[in-house]
């Protein structure tokens, strides 16, 4: 089982 | 000032599950969406350019921040077939809801409040996924119900001819394959909640087909075409495994 990341690992904010 | 009047009402509800307020920035090049659901693991991203709307009007840009919640139960009314129409004077405090059933001619008018919504600017970086297929949207919302009753979360595997949607719960497991014709770099597999392509997937009353951008470790994205525009979600993957 893998471990659920966060969209914001990968999309920056501004 | 502003005016767009759009035939699709039913996107609000294909959203509504994962964002409860947005803001929906309004140009005259048309009305775009983006915005993060409450757990961070998912984006929504929509835009919908002005051909799109009749007629569309807008002369100076104009953030309105909008519940989708209150959209939703106002649009539940009518269902797909409703008519939407947006309108706001220069002083966006308010905006003008109209709503329109075409089955019945019954008109709704709402003036509803601007509000101010907090909302994080994420930047979406380009990226080359390792498949891009498109299936049809009814079978795929189809799958994902159907797995989803006794199942969490599915494994997408890819390869040239075929897609493949495997699951595996206490109960035992279950699969679903599907025939495309989309071209692949190479064989994919990869791990993706249920409960979020459910929520995806009901944008399927607003196309026929839904196009899967999959790669491993990098965000998937499910993309329903509308007239002028797109739906676009993007899934954070699971990783470590």
């Amino acid at each position: 089982e893998g471990t659920q990341s966060t969209i914001t690992q990968f999309f920056e904010g501004s | 000032l502003f005016h767009a009047r759009f035939e699709q009402a039913g996107l609000v509800d294909a959203i509504k599950d994962l964002i409860q307020d947005s803001d929906f920035h309004c140009r005259d090049s048309g009305i775009a969406l983006r915005n993060m659901d409450n757990s961070q693991v998912a984006v929504v991203v929509i835009l919908l350019e002005a051909g799109g709307f009749l007629p569309y009007h807008c002369d100076r840009r104009l953030n309105l921040g909008i519940s989708l919640t209150s959209l939703t139960k106002i649009v539940h009314y009518a269902g797909d077939e409703a008519t939407l129409a947006l309108k706001a004077n220069d002083n966006p405090d308010t905006f003008n809801l109209v709503l329109e059933c075409l089955q019945t001619g019954c008109i709704i008018k709402y003036d509803i409040k601007s509000r101010d919504i907090d909302q994080e600017h994420l930047e979406i970086p380009k990226t080359d996924y390792a498949a891009t297929i498109t299936i049809p949207s009814a079978e795929f919302q189809r799958i994902c119900r159907n797995l989803s009753q006794l199942l969490e979360s599915v494994a997408n595997e890819a390869s040239e001819e075929r897609i493949k949607f495997s699951s595996s719960g206490d109960i035992g497991s279950g699969s679903a394959t599907l025939r495309h014709n989309s071209d692949l770099t190479g064989p994919i597999a990869l791990t993706i909640s249920l409960k979020y392509l459910v929520n995806f997937s009901k944008a399927t009353a607003l196309s026929y087909s839904v196009t899967l951008s999959l790669s491993s470790e990098v965000p998937q994205l499910v993309e329903y075409k509308v007239e002028s525009g797109f739906a676009r979600f993007y899934f954070a993957p699971q990783i470590g495994e």
